[in-house]
Formats: structure tokens, sequence, C-alpha cells
């Protein structure tokens, strides 16, 4: 059997507006270490990696690993119907073809459960080489979704160039071009407003503005983004869930033909 | 202009 109760059901919810404009399904592998997710959208451009640690939820059992199938835009329908103050709990039994998610007030005078069919999903993964990125860039996740927004306007490309004087986003196309330069923090007095830059040596790729904001749509689970980049590989936007997991996207750069 | 790549260039199946 498969158990596993969040207190904090917001940070699902969350999750799910971060996941569905990428994805339409997805497969919940579950382990005793945790619930894994990774999955690429259609195009191949881009991967999600979900990470949620079983010591990050209130009650967690998983008697034997289980993969779950699930349709995510279902899945989103069923936790909206959720409150962001609800407990939530996921559970399902061995071999199952339905997972059940219950939602308890939380003075408990209110619990509903929805059950909603598994699929079967033959999952391709991928392996993630570890890299040791040239550039780490970390700066407010409000600010990068700013960004985003604002030159997605201009073009459907944006550069991204970091130096040691701090890093640069630009786009450029037929009503013209943007720039946007962000200086790394001389003090770091607030830490999530801060932006901290980390880099080995100068890096500039160019990417697909719409992934980038469809990235930003995990803003609303960490106060603070981090961007990782070396040259010629994908970009890592890594947003933290508190003290119980992350979720990463992978984008592959665009490179000159 | 410059070309999307596809993620399995950089990251194989495992």
């Amino acid at each position: 059997m498969f158990e596993a109760r969040l207190l904090q059901g917001s940070l699902l919810k969350k999750v799910m507006e971060a996941l569905k404009e990428l994805l339409n399904e997805a497969a919940w592998d579950c382990s005793d270490a945790g619930i894994q997710l990774q999955a690429m959208d259609n195009s191949h451009v881009s991967l999600v990696s979900l990470n949620l640690r079983a010591e990050g939820f209130d009650k967690y059992r998983c008697d034997r690993n289980l993969s779950m199938g699930m349709n995510l835009g279902s899945m989103s329908k069923i936790l909206k119907c959720a409150s962001n103050e609800d407990i939530i709990t996921i559970k399902a039994q061995d071999n199952a073809d339905t997972v059940t998610f219950v939602f308890e007030s939380p003075d408990q005078d209110k619990v509903s459960d929805y059950e909603m069919k598994l699929m079967n999903l033959d999952q391709e993964h991928l392996g993630i080489p570890e890299t040791d990125y040239a550039c780490t860039i970390r700066l407010p996740s409000s600010e990068f979704a700013r960004i985003c927004r604002d030159l997605s306007q201009f073009g459907e490309s944006m550069v991204i160039s970091c130096t040691k004087e701090g890093v640069r986003f630009s786009a450029t196309g037929d009503i013209g071009t943007g720039n946007i330069k962000l200086a790394q923090s001389a003090k770091v007095d607030k830490e999530e407003e801060a932006v901290v830059i980390e880099m080995q040596e100068p890096v500039s790729l160019t990417f697909a503005c719409r992934y980038l904001n469809s990235f930003t749509k995990a803003t609303s689970l960490s106060k603070s983004v981090q961007l990782s980049m070396s040259p010629e590989v994908p970009l890592v936007v890594e947003y933290k869930i508190e003290d119980i997991g992350h979720v990463r996207y992978y984008l592959a750069p665009k490179i000159e033909d | 202009t410059p070309v999307q790549n596809d993620l399995k260039e950089f990251f194989t199946l495992a």
C-alpha cells in the first residue's frame, strides 16, 4: 500500500500548477525515499524533474515501489477541489489501477476523497549527467518571472549571458530589442531578495522564451530560483519546495546552425 | 538564426 500525507497541502496544489502547462501526463514514481517524477514535454525540448522526499510528509508509507501514471489535467481538476489550508493525502493499493486523493480541512469538519483512474505510461527515463556548471545564478523568482514575461514580448528567443559583472537577459525581434542587466547583489541582507552569481567561466546561451515562461509557473513554490548554465548544455531552472524537495526544469539551448 | 536542439542530444535514455 502507498500512503503519503502532506500537512501543507497547498504545496501539492502549487506543484500541480508548475507541471501542467508543460506536461499532459507523467508517471509519479514512489519508493520509500519519496516521490519522483521525470518527464519531457511533447516536443522533447524541455524536461521536468520533481522530487518530494518521504521525510517531508507528515505520514509516508510505501510498501512496494509504485509507478502511478497520471493524466495531469485530471489531477489538476481534482487538486483544485482542495483548499489551500487542507491536509492532502495520496493513497493507492499495490498494483492498483486507481489513486485516491483525500482532502481534510484543518479542523477535520470536512473530509473529501477523489478517486482517479491511473494510466499505463511507457515513460522513457533520461539519464541526466552530474554537471559542474560554469555559471549559477540565484535571483528572486518573481524577478525571473518578470524578466521572462517582459522580454518574451520582443522575441521568441532569449539570450542569457553571465559574466563576473552580472547577468544579462536579451531578446530581439520585429518591434526591437530588450536588455535587462542584473548586477550581483552587493550586500546580501535578505537572502531571498539577493542576486548571487557564481562564475567559473563566462557563458552566453540562447533559449526559447515560451519554455522559460512555462517554467515560471513554479514561482509560487519558492522566493528564489537558481539558473545553472554551461556552454552548449541544457539550462537548469530550479525551484526549492520548502524543506521537502525541488522542481527542476531542463531546457535545451538554441545553437547557431 | 539559432536552431532549437532536442534534449535527447544531451541526455541519454537511461
